[in-house]
């Protein structure tokens, strides 16, 4: 059991530097044990650092710093072990044109062996699916889902 | 193995009978606020299981069927459809289509369907063992929640690293 | 005291409901005092229903219809009680765009007795303001402020 | 009585002298994650008078001094000014603008000063007091925090209504 979960850590560490690299555009990232002796009971510590800032405690990053660190650690266990399908709602709310699109990057790579469903306001994101869902409510508090066609997303 | 479409009738928001059909690949859900988008994934993790009220975000199950607006009224059921193609044969089941099915009456009692046949939710939960759908952790990041990976304490952290191990 | 209080609140609870009305395009709000007998010790209960909707409790409003009502009653004490100047950190973030301009309304209207410093990543809110300033880090990790002109909004 | 500008050296990411110069209505800050936007917002709280590391996303009070990046040194003091319009006389003092300023030393010593005479925070407070202009409550929503208007529990809420009263 310490084994494998070990094993597994060492993994996801290492996918989430990649997914750091790949989202920030550089910068330097690792997850530590707090306790390396004790592997079932230990905790897990964060350190992220954005290209070309100090090392700092993660409380000083910005929101939508966090925010992408976080997304980072999520794709990396995703990544090292994919479900078949993912739900993430608005998780794009806080970043930045740019970290979208490199998100989104991200998000396609890992659509090959996972189903995402999206739910977001941002035009960026919407440009970068397979499909697209809208949900109305014509009738004021009934929800109507309607298929949106891709072909021009300026709708 | 993937999940084909989702079907919804008197859950939350969505009154009359709704489909959403899933591809491969990203499906994106858009739409102004409060029309109803995140009642999608509430409907999701319901019929996967979800027993916690306070993560459909409501305080009493009842609260998850249509309660009616100033022109409709109330229903009395809330049914969710989750349905997965099985071409693979991933799911021990002699059908092309698995269809999980939840019901909730207003009395507040919750019945669980697997293709049309009654069944309890720990056949369901069986059904999904080792598939990695389930309504935990990874696989679903509420509205406004993915600071929580970094926010908790490192003790807290363990637990998605556990579900992977 | 208690008299003070009283009538504060309800100068708050009738510019509550104006602005919920403004800000939603219809429905109903209301403030209540969970105590009326003890005003000095009283909670403050929150009602709010969007157009054509049941009353349900708060909890059950979208992310959007939450950080709306609330914004409601932040510019309802503002109102009621100007104060110079107003700093907003990205409150649009979960906004769609018809509700960001039904904001951007009511703070121009509020603008007249308060200045606004208002943090955004939201085209909707650049264009309905008077004057844009931009954050870069040409230098990684240390910020410069530069001044942009309104005149081309697409830039 | 307007502000009229803002003025930061070795604040946080802002290591370099800089002005932000504010008129009448609505002035929009943007910029890229992480390029200092919400620095500014902790600036003006700081200059006013904040007490609590906390309040402005730190641990301690020296890590609100520039602490140098991969290609410049750390400095070694912070410094911020909010200058006020006083052309309606609104603050008792015989100046056509009045800045209030702060100053952090490595030591964690905070200096403040009202139009370059050094002075204690207690004569600041004071200079504001019934002006509305302080770092309360509803002047300053921080990010990801105006929902919290709603969450708090009723007998939370009363503290913004006293403040009006
Ligand atoms: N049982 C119910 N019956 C009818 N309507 C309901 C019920 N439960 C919730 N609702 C309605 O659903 C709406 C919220 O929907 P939801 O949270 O899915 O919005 P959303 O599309 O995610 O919006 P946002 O973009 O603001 O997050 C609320 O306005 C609420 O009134
Ligand atoms: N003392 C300091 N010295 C140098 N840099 C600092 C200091 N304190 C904080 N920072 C840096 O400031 C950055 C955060 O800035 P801020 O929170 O203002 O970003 P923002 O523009 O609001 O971004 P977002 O759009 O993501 O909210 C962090 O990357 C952090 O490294
Ligand atoms: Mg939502
Ligand atoms: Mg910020």
């Amino acid at each position: 059991m310490a084994k494998r979960f070990v094993e597994s850590f060492a993994q996801i560490r290492r996918a989430f530097l990649r997914m750091f690299h790949e989202l920030f555009g550089g910068g330097e990232a690792d997850l530590r044990l707090t306790d390396p002796d004790e592997p079932l009971e230990s905790g897990i510590e964060i350190m992220a650092q954005p290209p070309g800032k100090n090392l700092q405690n993660i409380d000083l990053l910005s929101g939508g710093e966090k925010a992408l660190t976080a997304i980072a650690l999520l794709c990396a266990i995703l990544e090292v072990k994919p479900t078949p399908f993912c739900l993430l709602d608005e998780i794009d709310a806080s970043l930045d044109d740019v970290n979208i699109r490199r998100l989104m990057r991200v998000i396609s790579r890992l659509s090959k062996d996972t189903q995402f469903i999206l739910i977001t306001h941002s035009k960026e994101t919407m440009l970068a699916v397979d499909t697209l869902y809208g949900v109305t409510m014509p009738e004021q508090g009934v929800s109507q889902l309607i298929s949106i066609e891709l072909t021009d997303p300026e709708s | 193995m993937h999940i084909k479409r989702l079907e919804l009738r008197g859950f939350k928001s969505f009154a009359d009978k709704t489909e959403l059909h899933l591809a491969d690949g990203i499906t994106a859900v858009v739409g102004p606020n409060g029309s109803g988008k995140s009642n999608l994934a509430d409907a999701i993790k319901w019929v996967l299981g979800e027993q916690s009220v306070k993560a459909l975000r409501g305080s009493r199950m009842e609260e998850l069927i249509f309660a009616g607006t100033k022109t409709r009224r109330g229903l009395g059921l809330a049914e969710v459809s989750l349905v997965f193609d099985n071409e693979s044969g991933r799911f021990p089941l002699a059908y092309n289509e698995v269809a999980v099915t939840r019901r909730l009456f207003k009395s507040g009692e919750s019945e669980y369907y697997l293709n049309q046949s009654k069944c309890r939710l720990r056949d369901i939960q069986d059904l999904f063992l080792d598939t990695g759908i389930g309504k935990d952790a990874y696989s679903f990041i509420g509205q406004g929640r993915i600071d929580e990976l970094l926010s908790a304490r490192p003790e807290e952290r363990r637990a998605i690293f556990e579900e992977v191990a």
